[in-house]
């Protein structure tokens, strides 16, 4: 769980 | 208690009958959200008219395409592809609920 703490949120894209 | 039950992918047709997809996906590899997950789903796009298609649905695949590992970038374009190609008047997502 750390692991993801530490991970970068994602950036959004519209399709 | 029984175990909960693990969500089961399955396959969600989308007919391009309108002029755009009319999703936003968030997540892609190295990021808090590994595999893309539909955050909006927009009126009139075609996504909303097939209407299988639900927010917070995680897409494994794209026509066969695995999304698993792939940045969120190179996921996008590949929907986008899909969309935009005129060999096929559908898209076929393998989704699956958040579990």
């Amino acid at each position: 769980r750390e692991k993801r703490l530490t991970l970068p949120p994602s950036e959004i894209t519209l399709l | 208690s029984s175990p909960a039950p693990v969500p089961t992918p399955n396959v969600v047709r989308v007919v391009k009958n309108a002029n755009t997809l009319g999703i936003a996906i968030e997540g892609g590899a190295n990021t808090r959200q590994p595999l893309p997950r539909i955050v909006t789903i927009q009126k009139g796009g075609s996504a909303h008219n097939c209407g299988q298609l639900k927010v917070g649905q995680i897409i494994l695949e794209v026509n066969g395409i695995s999304l698993r590992g792939r940045e969120h970038k190179d996921a996008a374009k590949i929907i986008a592809e899909a969309f935009k190609t005129k060999e096929k008047d559908h898209i076929d997502f393998l989704v699956v609920d958040p579990g």
